[in-house]
């Protein structure tokens, strides 16, 4: 993209180009381009093919820190709380993380917390048999917190390694509903007071700037410890996480690349910033 | 803050003196940013922004009103001059059922979009909807709409397993022969860039010929909604947009983008969950939100 071309506000105005088409979005993109611009003019950037590699080192080290393991508890059931607003990929990405934990042999249980959606229970249901694991789901409408409660305390008589707490999409701006999802997460304390040990916030990768006030606000609500970016499969670029990572430090974990139930990768920082400039 | 904020304070220091091209600058450098992080399309921003110039030099020759007030208000109705002026009304099919196809990216709001669509015209215009589910792969969603049709106390056509464009002639069939007048068919999400995908979807719109085709955008798009609502419209000349979750705070500038980029209007948005929360689009409404 760059050969032969002369390092100049020109190619910078290129790479801007490609930041902002990527949702990296202006603010983040211009403190980018000044870094990029103050190694230049000192003298340590010296060629045009040195750029975009630059450019691309710093925004996977900015990404990197805080690696992208899985928070494991000391004993007892790993409890994962997944979360985030509507349509983001909350339940299908469960289903293919069960797939996932599943691989060494682990014992995994799915508690179908979102009782209030139309056939929210019945879609992780589906999801629970195409990996042959258990669900515990209460009748529609039964209180969500009660069952993570039931799913966490099933998980920890049975022996399982991991719980996995499905909730209902909901919008950072709905009060109502972020306290709803405090609570849920209070009354799995009760039931393990390590747990939730983590708390993915699942990013839909075609959002754009709006991603950063959902970082912000469900982080406040919850205390968010990984997140999980969906949709990648599509021609979004997921550039907004950069500004996510700068403002509530979380790093991401796992990567959504389709509908099915493979299609779930461990987040590659390189991979994402190269995917930038594609 | 504000757009109209910013502008204050830029032009704080030129009471009532003109504005010049030199200040202007500074205004359209403001009014670029805010457009970048309310996610309207880099290369929309870019043609607002050259009109907008265009427009507020030629105000530089009025007197009377503070420069940032003539400023915003360029921006302003610029803004809704786009967004809008455009009838549109639903025409009605008068030999037979009027078919609504909703389609659109994954998990942006259709199956619920095509339940409210249901319920308004059930309750506003006196129709007999038929709702059609035509996403025979993402799991439960035929249950989904069963679920929702049950709710708005609508009739759903359903077939286990199947092609969606033999389902949705059958439904449309059904429809004629149980003298329901609206036939609603709500299609599985797809990526634009899944040929195969997009494929079955001129084929349902071959076997059906909709009168509606509306794309369903998540207010919370960023700059991928120009890539992806140019190719729905290129595949299937969509006839509308509902811009859905407007019930959020994001900024919503898609809206401006699919409207410059395919020139189709946003006939509804969603604002909320819930099956009565659709509304008719204001553009003014969407224009303050853009502007922040
Ligand atoms: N292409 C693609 N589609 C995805 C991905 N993850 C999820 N989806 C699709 O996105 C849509 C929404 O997924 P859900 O799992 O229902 O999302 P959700 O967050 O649970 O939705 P709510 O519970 O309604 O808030 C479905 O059509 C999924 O198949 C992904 O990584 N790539
Ligand atoms: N807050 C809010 N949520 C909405 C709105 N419209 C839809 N939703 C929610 O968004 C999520 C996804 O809605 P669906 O109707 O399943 O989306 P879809 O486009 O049919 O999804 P796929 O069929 O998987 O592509 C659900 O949780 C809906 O309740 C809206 O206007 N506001
Ligand atoms: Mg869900
Ligand atoms: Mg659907």
């Amino acid at each position: 993209l760059f050969l032969g071309r002369a390092l100049d506000e020109s190619l910078l105005a290129d790479l801007e180009r490609a930041l902002l088409a990527g949702d990296v979005g202006p603010r983040t993109t211009t403190a980018l381009i000044d870094e990029v611009r103050a190694a230049w003019k000192a003298k340590r950037l010296q060629r045009s093919e040195d750029v975009e590699p630059f450019l691309r080192e710093r925004i996977t080290e900015r990404l990197r820190s805080g690696g992208n393991a899985l928070v494991r508890a000391a004993s007892g059931p790993t409890v994962i709380l997944v979360c985030g607003v509507n349509g983001s990929g909350k339940t299908t990405s469960i289903g293919k993380l069960t797939k996932f934990l599943k691989r060494d042999g682990a014992r995994v249980v799915l508690g179908a917390a979102d009782t209030f959606r139309a056939a929210a229970v019945e879609q992780l249901t589906i999801w629970s048999e195409r990996n042959g694991v258990e669900i515990v789901k209460q009748a529609q409408g039964a209180d969500p917190a009660a069952v993570a409660f039931d799913a966490v305390t099933a998980g920890k008589a049975r022996g399982a390694d991991y719980v996995v707490i499905d909730t209902a999409g909901r919008l950072h701006t709905q009060t109502n509903l972020m306290q709803e999802l405090e609570k849920i997460r209070r009354v799995v304390k009760k039931a393990v007071p390590d747990a939730p040990h983590e708390t993915l916030l699942v990013i839909d990768a075609t959002n754009g700037q709006n991603a950063i006030r959902q970082a912000e606000q469900f982080h406040k609500a919850v205390t968010v410890t990984g997140i999980f970016v969906t949709k990648l499969d599509g021609t979004a670029k997921g550039g907004a996480l950069v500004a996510v990572r700068d403002t509530i430090g979380v790093p991401v974990k796992f990567v959504g690349t389709g509908e099915q139930i493979d299609d779930i990768e461990v987040f590659d920082p390189a991979a994402f910033a190269a995917a930038l400039f594609d | 803050d504000s757009l109209a904020q910013r502008f204050t304070r830029l032009f704080a220091g030129l009471g009532r003196s003109k504005l010049t091209p030199a200040n202007i600058e500074d205004g359209v450098r403001e009014v670029r940013t805010a457009l970048l992080e309310a996610d309207v399309g880099l290369d929309v921003v870019r043609g607002f922004v050259e009109r907008v110039k265009e427009k507020a030099v030629g105000l530089t020759r009025l007197d009377g009103v503070a420069p940032a007030d003539q400023f915003v208000k360029v921006v302003h109705d610029e803004l809704v001059a786009l967004l809008g002026g455009e009838e549109t009304r639903i025409r009605w099919n008068d030999r037979g059922p009027t078919v609504f196809m909703m389609v659109g990216l994954q998990g942006t709001g259709k199956t619920t979009t095509c339940g409210k669509l249901a319920l308004h015209l059930r309750r506003k215009e006196g129709k007999k909807p038929l709702l059609v589910a035509a996403d025979v792969k993402r799991p439960a969603a035929i249950e989904q709409l069963k679920v929702i049709g049950r709710q708005v106390d609508v009739p759903v056509y359903a077939e286990e397993g199947g092609r969606p464009e033999k389902i949705c002639a059958r439904g449309v069939a059904k429809a004629i022969e149980t003298g329901r007048d609206v036939v609603i068919l709500d299609t599985a999400g797809r990526l634009h860039i899944d040929a195969e995908l997009m494929d079955e979807l001129e084929d349902v719109k071959g076997k059906t010929n909709p009168h509606e085709i509306w794309l369903v955008v998540d207010a919370q798009v960023g700059q991928d909604a120009v890539a992806s609502a140019r190719e729905f419209d290129r595949r299937l000349a969509v006839t509308g947009v509902v811009l859905s979750k407007t019930d959020g705070d994001a900024r919503a500038g898609a809206a401006l983008s699919i409207r410059e980029v395919t020139g189709k209007p946003i006939r509804y948005v969603g604002t909320g969950e819930k099956l009565e929360q659709i509304e008719p689009f204001v553009p003014k409404r969407v224009a303050g939100r853009i502007l922040g």
